[in-house]
């Protein structure tokens, strides 16, 4: 069976799907078998991929109408779960549901035949990125090298902590993806090594710079790896899942 | 009594704390009264003011141990109300009591003599977030002008047309306030002339430049306000303030 791994950071604004976006369509480019689910009720991902909303969704899988393999599109190479906004509804009423951590771990099992399956999360510690961490093998977590986003990787570790020893578990962070690097800015460097000297959680040696293209590609609803092949982040992109296969941080 | 703002935008990364903390350090140096609440769980805002963990937090002040008085510390001449991670609990523990949206506004009932409250928001559209609406007279958006962050504004519209109908109140949104800004991208203001162009929201005249002192400034526990009186950001901030005062857009 394929790698499950959940794009975290509830620090907003932090690259989570810009990350999750490129990293499918890059692990496609490289012939690998790819599904990416998009598990934030701002439903983002699904934009970007330019998907319009009249599709059954991950939030219509969670109220197990659908199947997971009834909603997936391919986009990229890649087969698209999309979200929308009834993810935020879907959340509040499986708060009282017994088991309600599971459901998309469950939702998960009945999919086969792929190599990694890859969940963009809302900017929150809440149910839905509960049920996405204890879905996956590991988590990412894409981080801007800025202090406030620093403030956060404690409050990630610490709830992967809680859900480990709660349910048994044995999720991990796999690495800090440094994001929007912009080498002229010497605070980048100066938080990478506080991070290095002051975590246990390895930084991935692929740096994603900073980039308009990455940020004009959501409104062609390409990756940036599509719309701008040539661009710094879609190189950086490319080069993270050659690093991600090949099993280093 | 004074003016209650919202800061929100459920968009991750938006600049809603920066726009809070500088804000407030504007308004405070035009000689007005000023609140703030940290209600995010992330605490960014109370970070960005140097504030340790340590006092009592609006966390607290919803548990109904402390009234909000007990809890403001002064920074830069405004009064914080310091947020922390508790006020996830806080958040869950509500979920199921009757009048769960009127917390933070009951908790504000007993504060006298303020010109601005303003409530920093964390980025969701979730219980913490409506409390803030609820108890808030309008609230201001800041937005990156990216296409991501348009697919939020429909929802932040729905959002406040639902908690006007449920509980006849009469919250608007006072204005969009663009972050980030670079003159050099196309994108900018072709964002901001399709917002003009579709949404009956306005856009604040004052426009908030990036600005890499805005986000060294909080490792510093000072707005860039106070850590860099005379960057782009800064000035801008004390625009802005200038324009609510005078209740432009
Ligand atoms: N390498 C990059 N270069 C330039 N801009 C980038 C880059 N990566 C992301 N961005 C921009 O930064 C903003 C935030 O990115 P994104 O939406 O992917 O973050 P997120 O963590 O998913 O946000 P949220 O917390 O709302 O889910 C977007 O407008 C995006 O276009
Ligand atoms: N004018 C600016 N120029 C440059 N950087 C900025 C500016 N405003 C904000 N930033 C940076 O952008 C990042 C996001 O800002 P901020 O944390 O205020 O957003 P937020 O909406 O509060 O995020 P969250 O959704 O996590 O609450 C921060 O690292 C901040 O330093
Ligand atoms: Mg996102
Ligand atoms: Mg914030």
């Amino acid at each position: 069976m394929g790698e499950i791994i959940a794009i975290v950071n509830q620090k907003g604004g932090t690259g989570k799907t810009t990350t999750s976006v490129n990293l499918s369509s890059a692990l496609a480019r490289q012939g690998k078998d790819v599904v990416v689910i998009d598990f934030d009720p701002q439903a983002n991902l699904t934009y970007a991929f330019g998907i319009e909303e009249n599709e059954g969704t991950i939030a219509d899988v969670l109220r197990e109408q659908n199947s997971l393999s009834d909603v997936l599109l391919e986009r990229e190479g890649a087969r698209v779960a999309p979200g929308d906004i009834a993810l935020a509804d879907v959340e509040v009423s499986l708060i009282n549901e017994i088991g309600r951590e599971f459901f998309l771990s469950e939702a998960i099992k009945g999919l086969n035949g792929y190599d990694y399956l890859i969940i963009d999360c809302p900017p929150s510690l809440s149910l839905l990125a509960i049920n996405a961490l204890v879905a996956a093998d590991y988590s990412i977590v894409p981080m801007q090298m800025e202090v406030m986003s620093l403030q956060g990787l404690n409050q990630i570790r610490n709830t992967i902590e809680r859900i480990n020893r709660s349910y048994k578990l044995d999720i991990y962070i796999k690495g800090i993806l440094a994001v929007m690097v912009d080498r002229r800015r010497n605070l980048d460097s100066e938080i990478e090594d506080f991070i290095q000297n002051n975590y246990e959680i390895p930084l991935f040696s692929s740096k994603i710079r900073t980039n308009v293209r990455a940020s004009e590609a959501p409104s062609f609803g390409q990756s940036v790896i599509s719309y701008a092949p040539r661009s710094n982040s879609a190189i950086d992109y490319m080069e993270f899942a050659r690093e991600l296969m090949n099993n280093e941080p």
